[in-house]
């Protein structure tokens, strides 16, 4: 018995939810029920324009899905081959980066939500990568720094220390806590010597020359210098254990003493004479040893002791 | 006519699909993109 036939649908009855933008279908409604034999039906009811809008809305949707796909992996793959790039250069540092990486994660996490706006700009890794080279750089250059010491004579007030490179001077100034000015020399051996040299009196001590250094030769040691004598100051780098070698890296402190002090107590139990000049004591030593095996000295002491011996009996 | 509805709808259930996945992609891609962002901070 077929009931289609008493059906009336031009009472209105609307089975279909409402749907603002849509209009309500004129076309026969089909009615599919399923298993509860409930509200699931199949929506064959739309009109052709209507699944055509909704499929160029979808379509254009995708258009634009597609296109921030593409420009996000390529933003992706230039932003790899710089991380690539850089590693490459230090590999050293990649143990540093990594531990940055967790301390970065959680600000960047709030920034996530910015790149598929932005279409993820490449740029700011750029400026963060040398954001964390230059202390890397400084903790370089604080690692080459040494100092020598070297005392002058009280009435000295020149701010000249040989140590046998050549210097420029290329300035001078006073700082608020040292009343002494302080000196600025570059090292001229070689054109290319990043090596700069700093000369300053020391505050507690006027007649002590400071020389600080920064850098490392790239250049051989000159000849040593000759030796100097009386008010000259000379800081020998072949004396120097931190500027002798040029791979030095700690800082290291070395106190030389190149002029006769008449304040340096603990060097008068060398002297032989307490007016004497100073003689090495290795000298004395090697001179000792030098006579007492000639064995004409040998025999002459022993003729003058027994003479001498024998003119007082 | 019905024909055609039943095409239309079968391609917008494709469309539809391949949206979502172009979707999930995006974000995939993002994620690697931001994770690797972090390395460089």
């Amino acid at each position: 018995m077929d009931f289609s036939s008493y059906i009336n649908t031009s009472l209105d009855l609307n089975i279909i939810p409402y749907r603002p933008h849509q209009q309500i279908p004129k076309k026969e409604v089909e009615t599919n029920f399923f298993s509860l034999g409930m509200a699931n039906f199949s929506v064959k009811d739309e009109s052709v324009d209507e699944l055509e809008e909704e499929l160029k809305r979808v379509t254009a949707e995708n258009k634009k899905l597609v296109e921030m796909l593409s420009v996000v992996c390529e933003n992706y793959n230039s932003l790899r081959s710089h991380l690539m790039e850089y590693m490459s250069r230090n590999p050293e540092k990649e143990l540093s980066t990594s531990s940055k990486k967790r301390k970065s994660e959680s600000s960047n996490n709030n920034n996530s939500n910015l790149i598929g706006v932005n279409n993820g700009n490449s740029e700011s890794s750029s400026t963060d990568e040398e954001s964390c080279k230059k202390p890397r750089e400084q903790e370089i250059v604080k690692a080459k720094i040494s100092r020598a010491y070297v005392r002058t004579e009280a009435s000295d007030t020149g701010l000249i220390m040989k140590d046998g490179y050549h210097w420029r001077k290329y300035g001078q100034k006073v700082t608020r806590d040292n009343p002494c000015p302080r000196a600025y020399f570059k090292c001229s051996f070689a054109p290319s010597c990043p090596v700069k040299k700093k000369v300053q009196r020391s505050v507690d001590d006027q007649s002590m020359l400071v020389a600080t250094y920064e850098g490392e030769h790239n250049h051989p040691q000159p000849a040593p210098l000759e030796s100097n004598s009386g008010s000259t100051r000379s800081a020998s780098l072949s004396s120097i254990p931190c500027l002798a070698s040029p791979i030095s890296s700690a800082p290291k402190v070395v106190t030389l003493d190149l002029t006769n002090s008449k304040t340096s107590k603990d060097s008068k139990s060398n002297e032989p004479r307490k007016d004497s000049p100073k003689v090495p004591k290795n000298l004395v030593e090697q001179m000792a040893t030098s006579l007492t095996t000639d064995p004409n000295f040998r025999a002459a002491l022993v003729a003058a002791i027994s003479g001498r011996l024998m003119h007082n009996n | 006519k019905d024909e055609s509805v039943d095409e239309l709808e079968e391609e917008l259930k494709r469309v539809t699909a391949e949206n979502k996945k172009l979707v999930e992609m995006l974000s995939v891609v993002c994620e690697n993109y931001n994770s690797l962002r972090s390395h460089l901070m």
